[in-house]
């Protein structure tokens, strides 16, 4: 289940007998090499290689394991705990969900494949639509849930975001109430003030990051700012269509102490996968 | 003073980090830090003088790659006799390609060329309203279809009407799409063929990783790329993405987006990019 860069990187280990502290620097490189390349943070890369290579060199592997499959056991428990033991993500019965992120970041399309998630499985839910700033987001919402019959509360004309939460919570009575805010990074101030404001009056019961997995290395600062402004209880990683491999997220669990819940791997509606970490893993390490 | 190899490899080892932290893709940072490398090893360098040599050779190898463009926006489209001059807006999903059409109009309304805009992304929930909302604010003309048409067919109206009331440019926006999904890059590619534009601008996001690399091959394979516009700069990023895409497909970056408003769009200035990245 790993990567040929990283089967081909661990070849040599496997036809070398004794360990050679030469060829385990070697063998850290690649694997440096593979975890920069999917955007892991740069001093986290460098936290875990040496993490990597001091049990590399001090531990004995496990009866029946080979040098190769000692160093994957160990690379790939040091990227688990990373992601944190988050126990599975169990449905809701009743919940208020936030949605924030940056530009773009597909927090309006995870949106509406989440409330048809959760309708899908018996949970009645709307959708609060509290961004105020994009032309035509109402209109985005709506054309997304209307095949779907899921109810949308927005008010196209008011620019106060507040009220809009307000009423809206005045309207709904859905089991799940998914409030849609509007893109925002942490050099703006005035946008983090109204997320504070947003978050104090519809009190969510899980607040979800939605990052790009195509973020570089700005991944844990941005999660900071937004851990630190409102408390994020969840992540959800989009677009794993492409060619990303998504390294920002473990950075973003770093900063935020929350696991990441589901992710993006399209367009659709359909496109949404609780996240398994094994298999991200496996990703990461191309 | 023959160079201290031990030392020059600490040194390039430090200026290695800074550009992966700046998020320049790691075959890139390879290629560079190789390049300097070979230069400088068997060089004669002073001791007091090795950070200096060090950022120099760095700095002519970041100029290599990345400099202001040759011409200018409007010096391409003044170079072109025959109206209009066609622009495509191609990228992947989310990184401003809508807004940053908005701004071009803008720019080019304030001096004094006339546009329209064509609504080639057929398939986005909200992707028409969002540009007709531009539109109108602007007072740009746009040219759309109903849901699910034809991009390239819109793209074809759109040039047809200008040409027939000697408009100065079209600005064609795209849907974004996955340089993975075979099926959208076949569709851009009609878009092309069908629109032949003048320009075909691919719109990045500054705060992208090591995927920009293989993005700009893809779309710079498919259609060929005549330059980059990268947007969300105002996100304090170091947007090592340009080095990265110059570096794909050897075109410059014309623009950055600073912002989500009409104004925040601003010419590149390759020198003051290559020096923040020096830090
Ligand atoms: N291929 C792919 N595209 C996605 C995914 N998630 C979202 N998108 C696309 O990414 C683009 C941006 O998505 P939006 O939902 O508008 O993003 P947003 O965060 O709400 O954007 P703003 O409200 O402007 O900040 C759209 O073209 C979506 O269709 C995904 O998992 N895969
Ligand atoms: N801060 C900031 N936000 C930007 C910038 N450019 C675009 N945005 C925001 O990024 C989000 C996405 O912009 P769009 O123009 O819809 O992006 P797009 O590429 O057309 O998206 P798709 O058509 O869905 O692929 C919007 O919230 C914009 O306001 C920029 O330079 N700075
Ligand atoms: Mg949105
Ligand atoms: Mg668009």
């Amino acid at each position: 289940k790993l990567g040929d860069s990283l089967s081909g990187v661990l070849r040599k280990i496997s036809r070398a007998g004794l360990i050679d502290e030469r060829l385990v620097k070697e063998v850290i490189k690649d694997i440096q090499r593979a975890l920069l390349s999917a955007d892991v943070n740069v001093k986290l890369v460098m936290k875990i290689s040496k993490k990597i290579q001091e049990r590399a060199l001090k531990e004995k592997p496990k009866a029946g394991l080979g040098r190769k499959e000692h160093i994957i056991t160990i690379l790939y428990e040091e990227l688990s705990n990373l992601l944190g033991s988050s126990k599975n993500y169990s449905l809701p019965n009743k919940s208020r969900i936030l949605m924030v992120g940056l530009q773009g970041s597909g927090k309006t399309t995870t949106t509406v494949k989440l409330a048809r998630y959760f309708s899908k499985r018996g949970l009645s839910t709307s959708i609060i639509a509290a961004d105020t700033y994009r032309p035509a987001a109402y209109e985005q919402l709506f054309q997304l849930a209307e095949p779907f019959k899921i109810r949308i509360y927005g008010e196209p004309e008011n620019k106060n975001a507040i009220e809009i939460v307000k009423y809206g919570l005045q309207e709904l009575n859905t089991s799940i109430v998914i409030l849609d805010t509007a893109g925002r990074h942490r050099k703006e101030e005035e946008l983090f003030k109204e997320m504070r404001e947003i978050n104090k009056k519809f009190k969510p019961d899980e607040k979800f990051l939605v990052i790009d997995s195509n973020i570089g290395q700005q991944a844990g600062a941005q999660a900071k700012a937004f851990h630190e402004s409102i408390g994020i209880t969840g992540v959800i990683l989009t677009k794993l269509d492409g060619s990303a491999r998504g390294g920002g997220a473990l950075s973003a669990v770093a900063e935020t102490g929350a696991p990441v819940r589901f992710i993006g791997v399209g367009e659709k509606m359909g496109d949404l996968e609780v996240f398994n970490p094994e298999r991200f893993i496996s990703r990461i390490l191309g | 003073v023959i160079l201290d190899e031990k030392k020059l490899d600490e040194i390039l080892d430090d200026f290695e980090i800074s550009l992966l932290e700046s998020d320049v893709a790691i075959s890139v940072v390879d290629k560079i830090i190789g390049d300097i490398k070979s230069e400088l090893y068997s060089k004669k360098i002073r001791k007091s003088e090795l950070d200096s040599t060090i950022k120099n050779a760095l700095r002519k190898s970041l100029q290599d790659v990345i400099k202001n463009p040759e011409k200018s926006f409007e010096e391409m489209m003044e170079e072109k006799t025959e109206k209009p001059f066609v622009i495509a807006f191609v990228g992947i999903n989310g990184t401003g390609k809508t807004t940053t059409i908005a701004k071009i109009a803008k720019r080019l309304k304030d001096r004094g060329y006339s546009c329209v805009i064509s609504a080639s992304d057929t398939f986005r929930a909200g992707a028409v309203e969002q540009l007709e909302t531009h539109s109108k604010k602007l007072g740009v003309k746009l040219i759309k279809h109903s849901k699910g048409a034809d991009p390239a067919a819109v793209a074809f109206d759109a040039i047809k009407h200008a040409r027939a009331k000697g408009i100065d440019t079209v600005l064609i926006d795209t849907a974004g799409r996955m340089e993975t999904n075979t099926n959208l890059m076949d569709e851009m590619k009609k878009i092309i063929r069908v629109a032949k534009p003048d320009l075909i601008l691919f719109v990045g996001d500054a705060l992208t990783g090591n995927s920009a690399l293989e993005q700009a091959e893809k779309f710079n394979s498919a259609v060929g790329i005549g330059g980059v516009i990268l947007t969300k700069a105002d996100a304090d990023v170091k947007g090592g993405a340009a080095l990265s895409i110059a570096e794909a497909t050897g075109r410059q970056i014309f623009f950055l987006g600073t912002g989500q408003e009409y104004d925040d769009l601003e010419a590149f200035d390759a020198g003051k990019f290559i020096e923040e990245i020096l830090g």
